[in-house]
């Protein structure tokens, strides 16, 4: 499950980075 | 070209004015007004939809997708998951055939 809270983080960051663009 | 004798001021005087009807070529992309919400396509959306309502820990598989999306096919599929995926839309969770969404649009 952690595996999958990192990869939720990781995809978070994209959003955030998409966002921020 | 032959010249053409001109019948010029016949009997019956048009009283037609010309009306110039002007083509608005206005470059307006009135054509294609794709629904696009929150920048994906329509079945961007729809594929985003279905993560979205799987609230599984390790989300929804491939398989589920494809059957839901019988219109689309698994390539199809693939492209825009990988998409969404790409933009942060969703993840992968135990493997790349299961994903989620990361909730916040």
């Amino acid at each position: 499950l952690q595996r999958i809270s990192r990869k939720k983080a990781a995809a978070l960051e994209r959003l955030a980075g998409k966002q921020a663009l | 070209s032959k010249p053409q004798s001109m019948m010029g001021g016949g009997a019956g005087t048009n009283m037609m004015p010309a009306v110039h009807t002007s083509m608005s070529s206005t470059g307006s992309y009135s054509g294609a007004n794709m629904m696009l919400v929150n920048g994906l396509s329509a079945n961007q959306n729809q594929v985003l939809g279905l993560i979205k309502s799987c609230h599984e820990p390790q989300g929804i598989s491939m398989q589920d997708l494809k059957q839901k999306l019988s219109s689309m096919s698994v390539t199809v599929i693939r492209q825009i998951v990988d998409f969404l995926s790409n933009e942060g839309h969703i993840f992968s969770t135990i493997d790349e055939d299961h994903f989620r969404s990361t909730d916040n649009e």
